[in-house]
């Protein structure tokens, strides 16, 4: 379609800026509340000694999530989307103005709360994760693919809510072997700071890979 | 804008059309597995009895939502978006010749997993309803403030899991008041069966209603 030619022609604007600013950029994604600002805070409590972290939010109102990172000590920019369910390649263009990217090694863009329409609008990252909870159901993967299917990365969040639900692990694990077998999957709690670790560690390589 | 005035033209037809037959209609919402389609199943059993009830379940793809109502013993028509991320009337009017509505009492369409989008589109129905779970936060209804403002019911579920979160189901209530005072809230475990007979009350007195 028009809209996203348009789109894929901006955002290959932006990969090329973020190239020759050496900052490695990661689309976030996640049905709402899944755990994308919660797993954030506990990632860059991990990580900031280490690599120099920035957070791009996208939500549809409020600035509660970018005040979140924000408090961490990190440069965090908040877009509205004032009604639009996903974020696109201008308003990425757009607020790379209240961002100095050669401070930074690794920027992360936190999507609108939807599991439907981020995944169809590249911004120019180099790589999309998303988030499960394991208190969505199994049969997510199945009846949302798209976003699976285009993750690098799959974190299934909230496992220390596992023992209240009937979500099986094993289950979720089968369905992404078939839907995305490259993706690399991070059972993770927020909340404990379980697989938190794991999770880190691969972003700070693929920072520094590109070094 | 032009998409939005075409649906409404054809929502008037669909809502004069269920008028026509006597049969009340709910839009129920939420985001991915929040609980809506469980929600269901807990209806339908405490309901069947008393009235007659169809389902038209609105998915990205696969049927599992209208085979699990289905497995009740009442009518469900599944309707695919192929990546559209919500119903629109235009949906609705052509899954209609699937069913009998004057064999109804009841239809509930059970819209896309999306706490955006389906707000914006209205069905024909006489009332929305949503549904909210207790592990998405608290800060829902201010960052996603539109399909909170829009329903006549909103669903509080997943009470079972409140006491393994952060979650305050006064704080919940006091933003309700602000967002949308006329709204009925129902606490509520699809899982437990706790505030399920309520709920379903409140369908009867509706559908009843219009006879
Ligand atoms: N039990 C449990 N709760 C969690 C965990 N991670 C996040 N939460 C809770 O889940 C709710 C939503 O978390 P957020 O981090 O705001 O989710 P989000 O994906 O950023 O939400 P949006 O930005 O609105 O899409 C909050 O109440 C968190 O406290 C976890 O690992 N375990
Ligand atoms: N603990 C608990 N789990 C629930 C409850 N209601 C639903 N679930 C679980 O939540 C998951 C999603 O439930 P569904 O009913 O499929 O949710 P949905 O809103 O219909 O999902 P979509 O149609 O994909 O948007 C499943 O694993 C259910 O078993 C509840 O009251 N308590
Ligand atoms: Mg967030
Ligand atoms: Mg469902």
């Amino acid at each position: 379609t028009n809209v996203l030619d348009a789109n894929t022609a901006i955002a290959e604007q932006n990969r090329q800026f973020f190239a020759a600013k050496g900052v490695f950029v990661l689309n976030l994604m996640s049905a709402p509340g899944a755990g994308k600002t919660t797993i954030l805070e506990k990632t860059i409590e991990a990580l900031k000694d280490q690599i120099r972290i920035g957070v791009i939010e996208g939500d549809i109102c409020t600035t509660r999530d970018a005040e979140r990172i924000a408090a961490l000590g990190i440069p965090a920019v908040q877009i509205n989307t004032d009604g639009a369910c996903h974020l696109d390649a201008n308003m990425i263009l757009r607020s790379l103005q209240n961002l100095s990217l050669e401070d930074l090694d690794l920027l992360v863009i936190e999507n609108v709360g939807n599991l439907v329409c981020p995944a169809e609008f590249d911004l120019g990252e180099h790589y999309k994760a998303m988030v499960i909870s394991v208190t969505e159901g199994n049969d997510k993967p199945t009846k949302y693919p798209l976003m699976f299917k285009e993750s690098q990365a799959i974190l299934v969040n909230k496992l220390d809510l596992l023992p209240y639900t009937d979500f099986s692990l094993e289950v979720l694990k089968q369905d992404l072997e078939t839907l995305n077998p490259q993706a690399q999957v991070f059972p993770i709690s927020a909340r404990t700071g379980e697989g938190v670790v794991a999770w880190s560690q691969w972003l700070v390589e693929l920072a520094s890979s590109i070094k």
